[in-house]
């Protein structure tokens, strides 16, 4: 805003995605899809299903404040300090999965018998910073 | 025992280690008592291969039996009826269970059977082998799932006389194993189109499967009749019916950690201040067939 005059000349629609980046700042923490066939890794012979699995994964930087945004504790915010004024060497937050969903798998046994179990913790379904 | 502060992961995730090299005390196994290193010899195949180190053992070439392909449908069927597309768990509470196991008799006994499939009475010599079952998994309901060829048409009833009987091989006559106890009881169903009949023997295998036996021995005489007890028709004529030998359907609580515990998710999501917190009802089906089963003998008695 020092040289309000000199604004992007833009088109209306453009001017939308630029003032977005200040409402949404870009890579920041946040859940990515990844989804993988248990074919790939030549366990479909006796992972019978499901025969796709989608662990997803969290990627992203951690704000300098991190806020309600994330849900983090205020431990998250002192280590971002102790980072930045105390020592370097203190990594900073790291953007980490805060929630799962289990995921049910049925397979063969090694002795021919058949198992469906229901496993804790295989899908990411939310991020945080900590 | 169910703990979710990170640094009790740190510690468990320690014990994902493969266990060639328990013999170094570099590796935390090797302190560990011989029983839970016993414990993670007999961790989930799953999370056996994602604790091994480099791809290398992702393709291990573990010998496996094949498992019986009409034991396989029934269980791509259950997987159907208890998880979502995505595979997640449905969040219909009535059951409790978080492990279903299969087994079918072993191969040896089987040709013991010799002219099975004739005439109508079938007597079977079954032996089971639950090695797989580890002490984590409680065990909640086990049922012997026929699955039977019949030419009698669909809707017809059909009452079966049981006689089950447990045997036992102490050491004085290994050659004849002596009958421990046994239960007669009948049973009666109408024929449908997915040919299956499950036999309730969770008060009759409890004892043995609590005190840790993995070795189940037992003999299965079942004659099929057709027609209805209880309408004094006559039972007419046997039927021809070519049973297969049954399989063994255990339901189970994993209590271990790596397991889905149904209950503390829910009461996660409800966790609300001064909110009651529900316990399931005791008599509560664990697989939440009695609820069906009331629906559907309520229907069967309209029927």
């Amino acid at each position: 805003d020092e040289n309000p005059k000199e604004a992007p000349a833009t088109t209306p629609y453009n001017l939308s995605q630029y003032f977005k980046q200040f409402l949404f700042p870009q890579n920041e923490c946040e859940l990515h899809n990844f989804r993988l066939s248990f074919s790939q890794l030549k366990w479909d012979r006796w992972i019978i299903a499901p025969h796709r699995y989608s662990p997803q994964y969290c990627k992203g930087d951690c704000p300098r404040v991190v806020g309600h945004r994330y849900g983090s504790a205020v431990h998250t915010m002192v280590q971002n300090i102790i980072y930045e004024k105390l020592d370097s060497s203190v990594p900073k937050p790291s953007c980490v999965p805060a929630e799962y969903s289990p995921l049910s798998v049925l397979t063969i046994e090694p002795d021919g018998s058949i198992v469906y179990k229901e496993y804790e913790d295989m899908i990411a379904t939310k991020c945080t910073c900590r | 025992p169910h703990s979710r502060g990170r640094v009790a992961s740190e510690e468990t995730s320690g014990l994902l280690v493969a266990p060639e090299d328990t013999s170094s005390e570099l590796n935390p196994l090797w302190w560990l008592p011989k029983g839970v290193r016993r414990g993670y010899a007999l961790l989930p195949p799953l999370l056996k291969v994602l604790s091994e180190r480099g791809p290398q053992h992702w393709d291990s070439e573990v010998p496996r039996l094949q498992p019986d392909s009409r034991a396989l449908r029934y269980m791509k069927r259950l997987y159907k009826m208890s998880a979502t597309k995505e595979g997640i768990p449905k969040a219909n509470k009535s059951h409790l269970y978080n492990t279903v196991r299969l087994f079918t008799p072993c191969s040896e006994c089987k040709h013991r059977h010799g002219d099975l499939g004739k005439g109508d009475i079938h007597s079977v010599d079954l032996l089971f082998n639950l090695d797989r079952v580890t002490a984590l998994e409680h065990l909640l309901k086990s049922v012997l799932l026929y699955s039977f060829d019949t030419s009698v048409p669909i809707s017809s009833s059909i009452t079966c006389m049981c006689h089950l009987s447990i045997k036992e091989h102490d050491f004085s006559s290994p050659v004849c194993p002596s009958v421990s106890h046994s239960v007669a009881f009948s049973l009666h169903f109408q024929v449908r189109k997915r040919k299956w009949v499950e036999i309730d023997v969770t008060s009759f295998l409890q004892p043995l499967i609590a005190t840790n036996r993995r070795d189940i021995h037992m003999a299965v005489n079942v004659t099929c009749l057709m027609g209805e007890p209880q309408r004094n028709t006559d039972l007419e004529s046997p039927i021809n019916m070519a049973l297969v030998p049954p399989s063994l359907l255990l339901y189970l609580n994993d209590t271990s950690e790596q397991a889905y515990h149904r209950w503390n998710s829910l009461r996660h999501r409800r966790k609300g201040p001064g909110r009651p917190r529900q316990r399931p009802a005791p008599l509560l089906d664990p697989t939440g067939d009695k609820e069906n089963s009331q629906g559907t003998r309520a229907s069967r008695r309209r029927r």
